[in-house]
C-alpha cells in the first residue's frame, strides 16, 4: 500500500500545481470503448472559441487518441503505459512539464480505458467522470463499484443504441445511486448529439463554482 | 515480477491437475459488459447434454454472473476480487476445491471484465478466448496489445448491432493479426444467434485435439 501512499502525495503536489495556476482538470475513465475521445473530440470543437483546454492521453500502447484530439485542436500529450493498467500522479506530474498548460485553463486527462485499477489513484483531479455506454449492461455500478464511489459524475453514452440492446437506464442510475448517494448523471449520444449540452453547460457551471 | 513467478507456478500446477482429469479449460477475457456471461447463458443451454460444463466467475463485487450461469444450468463458483482487477491461479486453486469439476468436463473462467492486467496472469488454462463487441470500435487490439497477443481466438460479439457503429470487421481483424498472426477469429451475435454454432464448432474441435 506504500504505492498508493506515494501516489496520494504526488497527486496533492499536482493539485497545488492546479490552483496556482487555476486549471479545472477532469479525469476522464470508463471501460474501453466507452466514448471518451469521442466526447473529448465534440467538447474541443465546441467550447474551443470559449475556453482553453488541454489533453493528457494515458493508453498501453499507441498514439491514436492524441492523434484524433490533435487534430480537434487542442494540445496533447500522450502517455503510453506498456504494461500498466492505469495513469498515476507521477505520470501526470511529467506529462504537465511537457504540455506546460495555460494559466486560467482546462485539463481533461483520458485515463486508460479500465473500470478497476484507475479508480484508486488520485491524479490531483478537481473532478472524476466516469463514462458507461449503454451497450455494456447497467449491472456494472455494482459489479465494479470502486470506480463509481469515486466519481462526481457518470455520463450514461450511446442512447442512440438504447432501441437495440436491454439496458434500464432507472435501474444504471438506482445501481450507481446504491454505492455513491451524491453521483450526478447525464444521457447523451456523443454521435448524435443528443444532450451533449448538459454536458457542455455542467462544465460551465463547474468552471464557475 | 516475484508475483508473476508465483503466479506462474501455481498455474503449471493447476494446468497438471486439468490434464490428470481431462478437463478442458477456457480463460474467457474482455472489457466489461462485451457479453461473456451472455455467450456462456447460451452456451451451456446449448450444449448442457453434450458435455458436463462448469463455470468459475471472477468479479470485483456481487454474485450477478454466478446467479444466471447456474440458471441457465452449470456447477459455479464466484470470485469476489474486492480491489483486485484480475483472476490470479492461487484463486483459481482455491475454486476449484469448492467446484471440483468432473472428469473429462469443460471449465470456462470468466476473469474479471478488463483488457489490461488479466493478460499477465496465466491461470492453467488450454485457451484464452477474448471476446470484444461491435461497440467497443475497432482500434482495440493496437491499443491493448498484450490479451489480444496472449490469446488464442477473438470473438467478435453483437454484429447485430454493426448498423448503428462505425466498426470496420476487416480492420480490426488486420489490427489484432498485426500483434498476434495466429489469431482465430467467429464473428457472432449473442443475442440473436447469427453466427453462434461456429462457437460450439470451435468448442467441439477443441476437445477432440
Ligand atoms: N453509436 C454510437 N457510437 C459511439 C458513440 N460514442 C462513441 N461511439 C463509438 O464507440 C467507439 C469507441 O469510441 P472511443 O471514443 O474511441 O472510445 P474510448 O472510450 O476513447 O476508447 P479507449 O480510449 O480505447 O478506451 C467508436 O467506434 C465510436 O465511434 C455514440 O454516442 N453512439
Ligand atoms: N445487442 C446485443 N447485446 C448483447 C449481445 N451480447 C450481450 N449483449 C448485452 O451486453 C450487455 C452485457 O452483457 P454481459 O453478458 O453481462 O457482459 P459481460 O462481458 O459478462 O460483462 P462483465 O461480466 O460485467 O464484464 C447486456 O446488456 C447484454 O444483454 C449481443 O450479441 N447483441
Ligand atoms: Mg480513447
Ligand atoms: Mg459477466
Ligand atoms: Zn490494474
Ligand atoms: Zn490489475
Amino acid at each position: 500500500q506504500n504505492i498508493l501512499l506515494k501516489n496520494d502525495l504526488l497527486a496533492e503536489r499536482n493539485r497545488g500545481f492546479f490552483e496556482a495556476k487555476k486549471i479545472m482538470v477532469f479525469n476522464m475513465v470508463s471501460s474501453p470503448g466507452s466514448g471518451k475521445t469521442s466526447l473529448l473530440e465534440k467538447t474541443i470543437l465546441k467550447l474551443k472559441d470559449e475556453l482553453e483546454m488541454a489533453v493528457i492521453e494515458g493508453d498501453q500502447q499507441t498514439a491514436n487518441d492524441a492523434m484524433r484530439i490533435d487534430k480537434a485542436g487542442a494540445n496533447v500529450v500522450q502517455i503510453n503505459t506498456g504494461n500498466g493498467c492505469h495513469l498515476d500522479s507521477n505520470m501526470i506530474h511529467m506529462a504537465l512539464k511537457k504540455l506546460n498548460p495555460k494559466e486560467d485553463s482546462m485539463l481533461f486527462i483520458e485515463n486508460v480505458g479500465n473500470l478497476v485499477c484507475p479508480s484508486l489513484f488520485d491524479l490531483g483531479e478537481n473532478k472524476r467522470v466516469v463514462i458507461i455506454s449503454v451497450t455494456e449492461g447497467d449491472d456494472k455500478p455494482l459489479k465494479y463499484p470502486n470506480m463509481f464511489q469515486s466519481s462526481h459524475l457518470c455520463i450514461i453514452n450511446k442512447i442512440d443504441l438504447c432501441p437495440y440492446v436491454d439496458f434500464n437506464m432507472a435501474q444504471v442510475k438506482q445501481h450507481a445511486l446504491q454505492v455513491n448517494p451524491l453521483m450526478e448523471f447525464i444521457e447523451l449520444s456523443v454521435k448524435t448529439g443528443d444532450g451533449i449540452n448538459n454536458w457542455f453547460n455542467w462544465i460551465r457551471k463547474e468552471r464557475k463554482s
